[in-house]
């Protein structure tokens, strides 16, 4: 454990704070895809189906079970509870996601580790996390302006991915064994797609002044 | 030569 991972992981755990606020004290998930958080229950509940046989550590099973609960609470306030499921508009957050679970799938079942089932299934899990934010992003560039609450979501999720490329990095200068092509290439895309959202998220928060992202 | 990493982060 070095301080970029576990800065990543409580930026992560921020991001899950920041949206179960929005949401339940906001009581409204306007601005918010429920596509991006299905993705994300999709990418946990098969990632972490390792919990029944594989222990590395108790911060790494509670987490685990931490990143599981907050997605499925998140989806199921979003689809079935009042008054959120309301605030929902399925007409700006069409993202057709079968585009990004499908390609995945395939690119699961043929590219990783070790050609065991679940192997296919933790590598598609991480192809699918690389693109999961896509729905977000698109609404809220259809939507033009960004509440703070969501643009300080997004950003949470963003440094979460920039810290583990720098845990990736101080990994690899300072363990013997550290080598997962798999997980390096899926994480540049996934944190490359962040790159455009801080510009704007930089540009509308610089000088102490909160005012909501513009994008163009 | 690097080995492959075990599956210890999240």
């Amino acid at each position: 454990m070095n301080i970029f991972r576990f800065l990543g992981d409580m930026s992560h755990i921020l991001s899950f704070v920041i949206l179960l606020l929005k949401i339940t004290q906001g009581k409204s998930a306007a601005g918010i895809s429920l596509r991006t958080q299905e993705l994300y229950m999709i990418v946990f509940c098969s990632r972490y189906l390792d919990l029944f046989w594989n222990f590395s550590s108790l911060y790494n099973s509670f987490l685990k079970v931490v990143f599981i609960a907050c997605s499925s609470a998140i989806v199921y306030i979003i689809r079935f509870k009042s008054p959120q499921k309301d605030t929902w508009n399925p007409e700006l957050d069409n993202f057709p996601i079968q585009y990004l679970i499908g390609p995945c799938a395939v690119a699961g079942l043929l590219i990783n580790q070790d050609w065991t089932p679940f192997e296919m299934i933790w590598a598609f899990s991480i192809y699918l996390e690389a693109v999961a934010i896509l729905p977000q992003l698109f609404l809220l560039q259809k939507q033009g302006e960004v509440e703070n609450l969501t643009s300080h979501y997004v950003a949470a999720l963003g440094a979460y991915r920039g810290l583990y490329l720098m845990n990736w990095v101080y990994r690899y200068f300072t363990e013997d064994d550290y080598l997962q092509r798999i997980v390096w290439f899926a994480g540049t895309v996934q944190t490359g797609l962040y790159i455009d959202f801080f510009y704007h998220y930089y540009q509308s928060k610089r000088g102490g002044l909160s005012r909501p992202v513009k994008l163009p | 030569k690097k080995k492959k990493a075990g599956k210890d982060e999240l």
